[in-house]
């Protein structure tokens, strides 16, 4: 799964994830990837979320609905995605990962996989990495 | 209210490290490092738009193998690839998808198109490529989304279907993560 959140320079946040799914699967499956609230939410009063990991738990647990949730609660983009992740560990003994974006463009990325891909762009500088700590 | 400092951040999955034992970190990451340039471009000067970004940033995953996107998709028990795609924007809370798309080189931007000339948030197999044809969206050989990757990667699933397995055994013995 890939996905992507960003904030442009008028204040309007966007976000998108696409897939493949999982090796093996049944044809016709569909997991959280295209369904809002699950691969992805976004709203200009709040930001942006995108998501990975185990469709099926993803789904179960609305995680980008619930990360966005708690961002319009008042927890930073990265505080909400770790409490996003941790809940559907903790409910579902599921893992995963997501990014977030507020509308002020403050960005949060989290995992509790083994590694997972990311980058950021602010400012012209990139960063990005694969393991936890990177 | 200050504007906000144009922000991208991207992702290339949870699970993409754990091919059937053969992992291509470089690649992965300058993948991600390609998709978020070009991502980037378009959140910079007078025509910054965070919907554009996130599309071409996506579009750029979907476009490299090594990701399971696009061209490079996990298979299905029939060998197949279906993959799904959603864009949303936050302005007008506006949403559109596809799923089990065989044949759309990016899901993604199909999805972009459900959003924007359709009523619907999401349309499904048959139904999304009869849209993409009505928008002119170019349909590919789905054979060409399917790399060799990912058929040793079904090979081993089915193997050890085949051998009685369960899930959590395959996940142990290969370290393969069954995640989307």
């Amino acid at each position: 799964t890939v996905g992507a959140v960003a904030v442009d320079a008028h204040g309007n946040v966007a976000a998108a994830t696409s897939t493949g799914g999982i090796t093996g699967q049944m044809i016709g499956r569909v997991g959280d990837s295209p369904l809002i609230g699950n691969g992805v939410y976004c709203d200009n009063a709040v930001g942006a979320a995108s998501t990975t990991g185990r469709g099926e738990e993803i789904a179960k647990v609305t995680l980008a609905r619930n990360l966005v949730f708690h961002m319009e609660q008042g927890l930073s983009p990265q505080d909400a995605v770790e409490k996003a992740l941790n809940f559907m560990q903790e409910r579902r003994g599921a893992p995963g990962g997501a990014i977030a974006v507020s509308k002020n463009g403050d960005f949060g990325y989290y995992f509790n996989t083994k590694a997972m891909i990311w980058a950021s762009v602010q400012n012209g500088q990139l960063h990005y990495g694969v393991y936890p700590g990177e | 209210m200050m504007a906000p400092s144009p922000t991208l951040v991207i992702h290339g999955g949870a699970g993409a490290l754990s091919h059937t034992g053969y992992v291509d970190v470089d690649g992965l990451k300058s993948g991600i490092q390609q998709a978020a340039r070009l991502g980037y471009r378009h959140l910079v000067g007078q025509t910054s738009s965070a919907i554009d970004a996130v599309e071409a940033a996506v579009c750029s995953l979907e476009d490299n193998p090594l990701f399971n996107a696009g061209r490079g998709s996990e298979l299905t028990l029939g060998g197949t690839v279906e993959m799904d795609a959603i864009i949303m924007e936050g302005r007008d809370l506006r949403a559109g998808g596809v799923t089990c798309v065989r044949n759309i080189q990016n899901p993604v931007s199909l999805a972009r198109l459900v959003m924007e000339k359709t009523e619907h948030v999401l349309l499904a197999g048959e139904g999304a490529n009869k849209f993409a044809r009505e928008v002119g969206v170019v349909e590919m050989p789905p054979e060409e989304f399917i790399t060799e990757p990912r058929r040793k990667q079904l090979e081993n699933y089915l193997e050890f279907q085949r051998a009685g397995k369960q899930i959590h055994d395959k996940d142990r013995e290969l370290g393969i993560d069954d995640h989307d």
